[in-house]
Protein backbone atom coordinates (compact mmCIF):
# COMPACT_ATOMS: atom_id res chain seq x y z
CA UNK A 1 0.00 0.00 0.00
CA UNK A 2 1.89 3.43 -0.64
CA UNK A 3 0.82 6.75 0.57
CA UNK A 4 0.65 9.47 -2.40
CA UNK A 5 2.77 11.90 -1.34
CA UNK A 6 0.39 15.26 -1.18
CA UNK A 7 -1.58 13.01 1.60
CA UNK A 8 1.90 11.55 3.23
CA UNK A 9 2.72 15.47 3.81
CA UNK A 10 -0.14 16.35 5.47
CA UNK A 11 -0.57 12.99 7.94
CA UNK A 12 0.24 15.28 10.93
CA UNK A 13 0.83 18.82 11.54
CA UNK A 14 3.96 20.72 11.12
CA UNK A 15 6.41 22.09 13.62
CA UNK A 16 7.29 25.79 14.62
CA UNK A 17 10.54 25.89 13.66
CA UNK A 18 12.36 28.45 16.09
CA UNK A 19 15.65 29.35 14.12
CA UNK A 20 18.19 31.86 15.48
CA UNK A 21 18.66 35.52 13.64
CA UNK A 22 21.27 35.59 11.23
CA UNK A 23 22.41 36.30 7.60
CA UNK A 24 19.72 33.95 5.93
CA UNK A 25 16.06 33.08 4.82
CA UNK A 26 13.86 30.17 5.70
CA UNK A 27 12.62 29.26 2.48
CA UNK A 28 10.35 26.24 1.84
CA UNK A 29 11.53 22.96 1.30
CA UNK A 30 13.55 20.94 4.12
CA UNK A 31 15.74 18.34 2.55
CA UNK A 32 14.54 18.76 -0.66
CA UNK A 33 15.82 22.73 -1.09
CA UNK A 34 19.71 22.16 -1.52
CA UNK A 35 20.22 21.42 -5.77
CA UNK A 36 20.48 17.94 -6.35
CA UNK A 37 18.07 16.34 -3.34
CA UNK A 38 14.98 14.61 -3.85
CA UNK A 39 13.18 12.71 -1.63
CA UNK A 40 9.79 10.45 -1.00
CA UNK A 41 7.62 9.65 2.31
CA UNK A 42 5.00 6.55 2.35
CA UNK A 43 2.84 3.95 4.17
CA UNK A 44 4.80 0.77 3.33
CA UNK A 45 3.10 -1.39 6.16
CA UNK A 46 5.58 -1.53 8.87
CA UNK A 47 4.27 0.56 11.60
CA UNK A 48 2.36 -1.84 14.06
CA UNK A 49 -0.82 0.62 14.21
CA UNK A 50 -2.19 2.86 11.75
CA UNK A 51 -1.17 3.87 8.39
CA UNK A 52 0.81 6.64 9.20
CA UNK A 53 3.93 7.13 6.49
CA UNK A 54 6.57 5.31 7.82
CA UNK A 55 9.18 4.88 4.97
CA UNK A 56 11.20 7.78 3.86
CA UNK A 57 14.21 7.84 1.15
CA UNK A 58 16.95 11.12 0.48
CA UNK A 59 18.81 11.27 -2.29
CA UNK A 60 21.48 13.02 -3.86
CA UNK A 61 21.96 12.70 -7.84
CA UNK A 62 25.16 13.11 -7.34
CA UNK A 63 28.02 11.55 -4.84
CA UNK A 64 27.05 14.20 -2.12
CA UNK A 65 30.21 14.57 1.14
CA UNK A 66 28.95 12.63 3.92
CA UNK A 67 29.02 13.04 7.54
CA UNK A 68 27.66 11.29 10.75
CA UNK A 69 27.14 11.88 13.87
CA UNK A 70 25.86 8.41 16.28
CA UNK A 71 24.71 7.63 19.48
CA UNK A 72 27.35 6.87 21.75
CA UNK A 73 25.53 4.65 23.54
CA UNK A 74 26.82 1.07 23.96
CA UNK A 75 23.59 -0.94 23.07
CA UNK A 76 23.83 0.40 19.34
CA UNK A 77 21.13 -0.19 16.79
CA UNK A 78 22.06 -2.26 13.89
CA UNK A 79 21.54 0.58 11.09
CA UNK A 80 24.03 2.61 13.73
CA UNK A 81 26.92 0.20 13.51
CA UNK A 82 26.52 -0.34 9.33
CA UNK A 83 26.51 3.67 8.55
CA UNK A 84 29.59 4.35 11.06
CA UNK A 85 31.55 1.03 9.23
CA UNK A 86 30.24 2.65 5.98
CA UNK A 87 30.85 6.24 6.76
CA UNK A 88 34.61 5.03 7.69
CA UNK A 89 34.94 3.77 3.99
CA UNK A 90 33.59 6.15 2.00
CA UNK A 91 33.58 10.01 2.12
CA UNK A 92 30.21 10.08 -0.31
CA UNK A 93 26.73 8.86 -0.03
CA UNK A 94 23.93 9.06 -2.39
CA UNK A 95 20.81 8.06 -0.21
CA UNK A 96 19.24 7.70 2.91
CA UNK A 97 16.45 5.34 3.95
CA UNK A 98 14.60 5.33 6.69
CA UNK A 99 12.18 3.33 8.87
CA UNK A 100 10.28 4.23 11.22
CA UNK A 101 8.28 1.12 13.68
CA UNK A 102 11.04 -0.78 14.40
CA UNK A 103 14.18 0.12 16.02
CA UNK A 104 16.23 -3.00 14.83
CA UNK A 105 18.57 -2.79 17.82
CA UNK A 106 19.42 -5.70 20.22
CA UNK A 107 18.50 -7.67 16.69
CA UNK A 108 22.18 -8.89 16.43
CA UNK A 109 23.40 -10.60 13.18
CA UNK A 110 20.26 -10.87 11.86
CA UNK A 111 18.88 -7.48 12.42
CA UNK A 112 22.49 -6.22 10.90
CA UNK A 113 22.16 -8.61 7.43
CA UNK A 114 18.49 -6.93 7.56
CA UNK A 115 20.23 -3.86 6.92
CA UNK A 116 22.62 -5.54 4.44
CA UNK A 117 19.97 -6.62 2.31
CA UNK A 118 17.80 -3.27 2.15
CA UNK A 119 20.74 -1.21 1.29
CA UNK A 120 21.60 -3.90 -1.42
CA UNK A 121 18.43 -3.97 -2.96
CA UNK A 122 17.82 -0.05 -2.66
CA UNK A 123 20.97 0.58 -3.96
CA UNK A 124 20.31 -1.43 -6.98
CA UNK A 125 16.95 0.11 -7.62
CA UNK A 126 18.57 3.43 -7.69
CA UNK A 127 21.94 2.40 -10.01
CA UNK A 128 24.10 3.08 -7.60
CA UNK A 129 26.75 1.51 -5.38
CA UNK A 130 25.99 -0.29 -2.08
CA UNK A 131 28.29 1.79 0.31
CA UNK A 132 26.59 4.97 -1.07
CA UNK A 133 23.48 4.03 0.62
CA UNK A 134 23.04 4.91 4.43
CA UNK A 135 20.49 3.77 6.53
CA UNK A 136 18.21 4.88 9.77
CA UNK A 137 15.83 3.57 12.17
CA UNK A 138 13.69 3.95 14.80
CA UNK A 139 10.76 2.44 16.80
CA UNK A 140 10.61 -0.59 19.43
CA UNK A 141 13.96 -1.89 20.44
CA UNK A 142 14.17 -5.77 19.81
CA UNK A 143 12.52 -6.11 16.52
CA UNK A 144 13.99 -6.17 13.55
CA UNK A 145 12.43 -4.39 10.07
CA UNK A 146 9.61 -5.81 8.68
CA UNK A 147 11.74 -6.93 5.91
CA UNK A 148 9.51 -8.26 3.23
CA UNK A 149 7.16 -5.20 3.20
CA UNK A 150 9.95 -2.46 3.18
CA UNK A 151 11.53 -4.43 0.50
CA UNK A 152 8.31 -4.80 -1.65
CA UNK A 153 7.79 -1.22 -0.87
CA UNK A 154 11.25 0.14 -2.29
CA UNK A 155 10.02 0.70 -6.04
CA UNK A 156 7.24 2.43 -5.46
CA UNK A 157 9.41 4.89 -3.16
CA UNK A 158 11.54 5.21 -5.84
CA UNK A 159 9.05 6.12 -7.80
CA UNK A 160 7.93 8.54 -5.90
CA UNK A 161 11.07 10.46 -5.46
CA UNK A 162 10.57 14.26 -5.76
CA UNK A 163 12.79 17.63 -5.19
CA UNK A 164 9.07 19.13 -4.73
CA UNK A 165 8.36 20.79 -0.71
CA UNK A 166 5.41 17.88 -0.66
CA UNK A 167 8.39 15.20 -0.97
CA UNK A 168 10.31 16.95 2.01
CA UNK A 169 7.37 17.17 3.94
CA UNK A 170 6.19 13.71 3.43
CA UNK A 171 9.86 12.52 3.72
CA UNK A 172 9.86 14.30 7.56
CA UNK A 173 6.22 12.63 8.30
CA UNK A 174 7.21 8.86 7.58
CA UNK A 175 10.39 9.10 9.95
CA UNK A 176 8.45 10.16 12.70
CA UNK A 177 6.51 7.64 15.74
CA UNK A 178 5.58 9.14 18.88
CA UNK A 179 5.94 12.74 17.44
CA UNK A 180 2.87 15.05 17.28
CA UNK A 181 4.40 17.15 14.57
CA UNK A 182 6.58 16.85 11.93
CA UNK A 183 10.32 18.83 11.92
CA UNK A 184 11.73 19.89 8.56
CA UNK A 185 13.33 23.64 8.42
CA UNK A 186 15.64 25.01 4.81
CA UNK A 187 17.39 28.13 4.84
CA UNK A 188 19.38 30.16 1.81
CA UNK A 189 22.09 32.94 2.88
CA UNK A 190 25.35 33.89 1.00
CA UNK A 191 28.12 31.95 1.39
CA UNK A 192 31.04 34.13 0.01
CA UNK A 193 29.51 35.66 -3.06
CA UNK A 194 27.34 32.47 -3.43
CA UNK A 195 23.64 31.74 -2.69
CA UNK A 196 23.94 28.30 -0.55
CA UNK A 197 20.66 26.52 0.41
CA UNK A 198 20.83 23.98 3.58
CA UNK A 199 17.94 22.06 4.79
CA UNK A 200 16.91 19.34 7.11
CA UNK A 201 14.53 16.91 8.69
CA UNK A 202 14.24 15.44 12.19
CA UNK A 203 12.09 13.08 14.62
CA UNK A 204 12.09 12.69 18.34
CA UNK A 205 9.88 13.12 21.05
CA UNK A 206 10.86 10.16 23.67
CA UNK A 207 14.09 8.97 24.57
CA UNK A 208 15.47 11.89 23.83
CA UNK A 209 19.21 13.13 25.69
CA UNK A 210 21.24 12.58 22.43
CA UNK A 211 24.76 12.11 23.32
CA UNK A 212 26.41 11.91 19.30
CA UNK A 213 29.46 11.63 18.39
CA UNK B 1 15.48 8.01 19.33
CA UNK B 2 16.36 11.30 17.14
CA UNK B 3 17.10 11.12 14.03
CA UNK B 4 17.89 14.07 11.17
CA UNK B 5 18.91 14.22 8.15
CA UNK B 6 20.58 17.43 6.97
CA UNK B 7 21.01 18.40 2.73
CA UNK B 8 22.99 21.40 1.81
CA UNK B 9 24.33 22.54 -1.89
CA UNK B 10 27.48 23.97 -0.82
CA UNK B 11 30.82 22.33 -1.48
CA UNK B 12 33.19 21.14 1.15
CA UNK B 13 35.89 18.62 1.66
CA UNK B 14 34.92 15.70 3.68
CA UNK B 15 37.25 16.07 6.39
CA UNK B 16 36.11 19.65 6.94
CA UNK B 17 32.04 18.95 6.65
CA UNK B 18 32.51 16.21 9.42
CA UNK B 19 34.00 18.63 11.68
CA UNK B 20 31.69 21.28 10.52
CA UNK B 21 28.62 18.59 11.33
CA UNK B 22 30.00 17.50 14.74
CA UNK B 23 30.54 21.04 15.72
CA UNK B 24 26.92 22.27 14.90
CA UNK B 25 25.41 18.70 16.74
CA UNK B 26 27.11 19.50 19.75
CA UNK B 27 25.61 23.18 19.51
CA UNK B 28 21.70 22.00 18.35
CA UNK B 29 21.16 17.96 19.36
CA UNK B 30 23.63 17.29 21.54
CA UNK B 31 21.93 20.42 24.02
CA UNK B 32 18.04 18.68 24.11
CA UNK B 33 16.92 16.53 26.61
CA UNK B 34 13.35 15.38 27.27
CA UNK B 35 13.76 12.31 29.56
CA UNK B 36 17.29 11.96 30.32
CA UNK B 37 17.85 8.76 27.93
CA UNK B 38 19.73 8.60 25.54
CA UNK B 39 18.62 6.34 22.63
CA UNK B 40 20.39 3.00 21.06
CA UNK B 41 19.47 4.37 17.74
CA UNK B 42 19.92 8.67 17.70
CA UNK B 43 21.53 9.52 14.05
CA UNK B 44 22.65 12.90 12.28
CA UNK B 45 23.10 11.96 8.45
CA UNK B 46 25.08 15.07 7.08
CA UNK B 47 25.23 15.18 2.81
CA UNK B 48 26.36 18.19 0.76
CA UNK B 49 26.07 17.94 -2.90
CA UNK B 50 28.38 20.98 -3.79
CA UNK B 51 25.99 21.77 -6.55
CA UNK B 52 25.17 25.30 -5.61
CA UNK B 53 27.94 26.73 -7.71
CA UNK B 54 30.25 27.87 -4.79
CA UNK B 55 34.34 27.11 -4.98
CA UNK B 56 35.25 23.93 -2.40
CA UNK B 57 35.74 24.94 1.21
CA UNK B 58 39.06 23.51 2.53
CA UNK B 59 39.69 25.26 5.48
CA UNK B 60 37.61 25.94 8.48
CA UNK B 61 39.16 29.17 9.08
CA UNK B 62 38.01 30.36 5.62
CA UNK B 63 35.45 32.93 5.51
CA UNK B 64 32.90 30.61 3.58
CA UNK B 65 33.13 28.02 6.63
CA UNK B 66 32.72 30.36 9.44
CA UNK B 67 29.42 31.54 7.71
CA UNK B 68 28.21 28.13 6.22
CA UNK B 69 29.01 26.98 10.14
CA UNK B 70 26.26 29.59 11.33
CA UNK B 71 24.03 28.35 8.54
CA UNK B 72 24.40 24.63 9.74
CA UNK B 73 24.13 25.21 13.42
CA UNK B 74 21.18 27.28 12.50
CA UNK B 75 19.29 24.60 10.75
CA UNK B 76 20.32 22.31 13.30
CA UNK B 77 19.42 24.04 16.23
CA UNK B 78 15.88 24.74 14.56
CA UNK B 79 15.03 21.16 14.53
CA UNK B 80 16.45 20.70 17.80
CA UNK B 81 14.36 23.14 19.47
CA UNK B 82 10.98 21.56 17.22
CA UNK B 83 12.42 17.91 19.28
CA UNK B 84 12.20 19.59 22.81
CA UNK B 85 9.56 21.58 21.68
CA UNK B 86 7.46 17.99 21.15
CA UNK B 87 8.69 16.56 23.60
CA UNK B 88 6.46 13.46 24.78
CA UNK B 89 3.36 15.13 26.98
CA UNK B 90 5.24 18.56 26.92
CA UNK B 91 3.12 21.95 27.37
CA UNK B 92 5.83 24.41 26.63
CA UNK B 93 9.66 24.09 25.38
CA UNK B 94 12.05 25.17 28.38
CA UNK B 95 14.86 26.88 26.47
CA UNK B 96 17.86 27.39 29.48
CA UNK B 97 20.90 30.48 28.37
CA UNK B 98 24.31 30.29 30.53
CA UNK B 99 26.50 32.75 30.38
CA UNK B 100 29.70 34.00 32.32
CA UNK B 101 31.57 30.42 32.06
CA UNK B 102 35.15 30.04 31.73
CA UNK B 103 34.13 28.34 28.11
CA UNK B 104 31.19 27.16 25.57
CA UNK B 105 31.34 23.76 26.95
CA UNK B 106 31.53 24.74 30.32
CA UNK B 107 28.55 26.80 29.60
CA UNK B 108 26.18 24.23 27.51
CA UNK B 109 26.91 21.51 30.33
CA UNK B 110 25.47 23.80 33.18
CA UNK B 111 22.35 24.89 30.78
CA UNK B 112 21.83 20.99 29.74
CA UNK B 113 22.07 19.71 33.43
CA UNK B 114 18.97 22.49 34.62
CA UNK B 115 17.25 21.57 31.13
CA UNK B 116 17.60 17.92 32.20
CA UNK B 117 16.38 18.13 36.01
CA UNK B 118 13.02 16.45 36.31
CA UNK B 119 12.43 18.94 39.52
CA UNK B 120 12.94 22.01 37.30
CA UNK B 121 10.94 20.53 34.71
CA UNK B 122 8.23 19.85 36.97
CA UNK B 123 8.18 22.85 38.73
CA UNK B 124 7.58 24.43 35.11
CA UNK B 125 4.51 22.38 34.62
CA UNK B 126 3.10 23.11 38.08
CA UNK B 127 3.69 26.94 37.04
CA UNK B 128 6.32 27.14 40.22
CA UNK B 129 9.31 29.62 39.97
CA UNK B 130 11.08 27.36 41.82
CA UNK B 131 14.56 28.97 41.78
CA UNK B 132 16.30 26.75 44.41
CA UNK B 133 16.20 23.95 41.79
CA UNK B 134 17.38 26.36 39.14
CA UNK B 135 20.52 26.76 41.40
CA UNK B 136 21.05 23.02 42.47
CA UNK B 137 20.63 21.80 39.10
CA UNK B 138 23.53 24.18 38.15
CA UNK B 139 25.28 23.22 41.07
CA UNK B 140 25.67 19.58 40.38
CA UNK B 141 26.11 20.12 36.55
CA UNK B 142 30.10 18.75 37.60
CA UNK B 143 31.18 22.71 36.70
CA UNK B 144 32.66 25.10 39.01
CA UNK B 145 32.02 28.32 39.67
CA UNK B 146 31.66 30.48 43.17
CA UNK B 147 27.91 30.32 44.17
CA UNK B 148 27.70 34.28 45.38
CA UNK B 149 28.31 35.03 41.26
CA UNK B 150 25.17 33.13 40.56
CA UNK B 151 22.27 34.86 38.62
CA UNK B 152 18.80 33.35 37.47
CA UNK B 153 16.37 35.19 35.60
CA UNK B 154 12.78 33.31 34.45
CA UNK B 155 11.94 35.65 31.26
CA UNK B 156 12.40 38.93 32.52
CA UNK B 157 12.09 38.28 36.23
CA UNK B 158 15.04 38.30 38.40
CA UNK B 159 14.71 35.51 40.96
CA UNK B 160 18.31 35.27 42.48
CA UNK B 161 21.38 37.33 42.06
CA UNK B 162 24.79 37.45 44.04
CA UNK B 163 23.89 34.07 44.62
CA UNK B 164 20.69 34.67 46.82
CA UNK B 165 17.04 34.94 46.21
CA UNK B 166 15.43 38.19 45.15
CA UNK B 167 11.88 39.70 46.18
CA UNK B 168 10.02 39.01 43.56
CA UNK B 169 6.31 38.76 42.60
CA UNK B 170 5.70 34.88 42.32
CA UNK B 171 1.97 35.75 40.84
CA UNK B 172 3.59 37.31 37.75
CA UNK B 173 6.30 34.76 37.29
CA UNK B 174 3.96 31.86 37.92
CA UNK B 175 1.38 33.65 35.37
CA UNK B 176 4.38 33.72 33.16
CA UNK B 177 5.05 29.56 33.17
CA UNK B 178 1.36 29.35 32.73
CA UNK B 179 1.20 31.70 29.53
CA UNK B 180 3.74 29.54 27.79
CA UNK B 181 1.73 26.28 28.73
CA UNK B 182 -1.34 27.79 27.11
CA UNK B 183 0.05 28.74 24.59
CA UNK B 184 2.77 25.85 24.31
CA UNK B 185 5.44 29.00 23.85
CA UNK B 186 8.82 29.19 25.60
CA UNK B 187 9.60 29.49 28.83
CA UNK B 188 13.57 31.19 28.91
CA UNK B 189 15.82 30.74 32.13
CA UNK B 190 18.69 32.65 32.12
CA UNK B 191 21.38 31.89 34.04
CA UNK B 192 25.26 33.78 34.56
CA UNK B 193 27.64 31.72 36.69
CA UNK B 194 29.95 34.47 36.82
CA UNK B 195 32.27 36.81 34.57
CA UNK B 196 33.77 34.64 31.70
CA UNK B 197 33.41 34.58 28.49
CA UNK B 198 31.31 31.24 27.76
CA UNK B 199 27.60 30.94 26.46
CA UNK B 200 25.63 28.30 25.38
CA UNK B 201 21.89 27.17 25.18
CA UNK B 202 19.95 24.12 25.72
CA UNK B 203 16.48 23.05 25.16
CA UNK B 204 14.19 20.51 27.12
CA UNK B 205 10.57 21.02 27.75
CA UNK B 206 8.57 20.53 31.38
CA UNK B 207 7.47 16.81 32.70
CA UNK B 208 3.87 15.89 32.65
CA UNK B 209 1.76 13.22 34.13
CA UNK B 210 1.08 12.67 29.95
CA UNK B 211 4.59 11.36 29.84
CA UNK B 212 4.16 8.89 32.43
CA UNK B 213 1.06 8.21 30.63
CA UNK B 214 2.16 7.34 27.30
CA UNK B 215 5.81 5.89 28.38
CA UNK B 216 3.43 3.57 30.84
CA UNK B 217 1.59 2.50 27.58
CA UNK B 218 4.38 2.71 24.59
CA UNK B 219 6.50 0.12 24.89
CA UNK B 220 10.13 0.67 23.54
Amino acid sequence: VSTTENHASTYIPAAPIFLPDGPWKQIPGGVTAAEGFKAAGMYGGLRAVGEKPDLALVTCDVDAISAGSFTTNVVAAAPVLYCKKTLDNSNTARAVLTNAGQANAATGEAGYHDVIECVDNLAKLLGVKPEEVLVESTGVIGQRIKKGALLNSLPILVNSLSSSVEGADSAAVAITTTDLVSKSVAIESLVGRTKVRIGGMAKGSGMIHPNMA
Amino acid sequence: TMLGVITTDAWVTSDVWRKMVQVAVNRSFNQITVDGDTSTNDTVIALASGLSGIRCISSLDSDEAIQLQACLDAVMQGLAKSIAWDGEGATCLIEVSVTGANSEAEAAKVARSVASSSLVKAAVYGRDPNWGRIAAAAGYSGVAFHQNLLRVELGNILLMDGGEPQSFDRGEASSYLRTAGETHGTVKIQISIGNGPGQGQAWGCDLSYDYVKINAEYTS
